[in-house]
């Protein structure tokens, strides 16, 4: 564990809890992909069967957990509860165009041929580009509340730390897993036009909106 | 490299 592992994931649980508050409260999940979250929860559930099979930490365990029941809370709220605010007609992207050849690119391209390895592949490669949907319904309303933007860069700065993270461990441990990383950078990549939006027009006082 | 079936991280 360093830093930047550490602060990756505490990134990345406050962008899972930040969503869920934000629909919590408002009682509307307007502006969100369920799409998104779904494939988010896929993710979960393919990388985190492990939990059945190795032990590794408490730490390791808890936030697996955690992050395994927020993903499918979200993914109720929107689907069930507050349905009637799930604005479905934004979020068109196909997300059979992303699962599809992810599936095949983690049966061609893995460590080990094997069930559970291959899931935990699948589960990378499909989080790397699991946002899509989001960033797409984002495009085609060309807006995006406040709250939504500090989800969204909670949850890309999750990735951007474990890259730092990566560079540490091949320095300090020797250690360095080439499909995560290179699934890290892609994640990282399409998030980029977002920070830059986030950065220059959120942090100023500013609501996202593009220019139509 | 990798050690097999020893993913450690989230």
């Amino acid at each position: 564990m360093n830093i930047f592992r550490l602060t990756g994931d505490l990134s990345h649980l406050a962008a899972i809890i930040i969503l869920l508050l934000k629909i919590w409260k408002s009682r509307s999940c307007a502006g969100i992909s369920g799409k998104s979250q779904i494939l988010f929860a896929i993710v979960f559930t393919a990388r985190y069967l492990d939990l059945l099979t190795s032990f590794i930490s408490v730490y390791n365990t808890s936030m697996k957990v955690i992050y395994i029941g927020c993903a499918y809370a979200t993914v109720y709220l929107i689907y069930a509860k507050f349905r009637a605010t799930y604005d479905g007609n934004h979020d068109s992207f196909r997300v059979e165009f992303l699962v599809v050849p992810v599936g095949g690119l983690a049966v061609l391209i893995n460590h080990t041929f094997s069930p559970l390895e291959i899931l935990w592949t699948f589960s990378i490669y499909l989080e790397s580009v699991a946002i899509l949907p989001q960033l797409f319904m984002i495009s085609k309303t060309g807006e995006a509340e406040t709250i939504t933007t500090h989800y969204l860069f909670c949850l890309g700065m999750y990735r951007t730390l474990y890259l730092f993270n990566w560079v540490w461990r091949f320095y300090f441990e020797g250690f360095f897993d080439m499909i995560a990383i290179v699934a890290g950078l892609v994640q990282t990549v399409l998030y980029c036009d977002f920070f830059y939006l986030y950065v220059t027009k959120v942090l100023k006082g500013k609501k996202l909106s593009l220019p139509a | 490299g990798m050690r097999v079936d020893e993913h450690d991280e989230l």
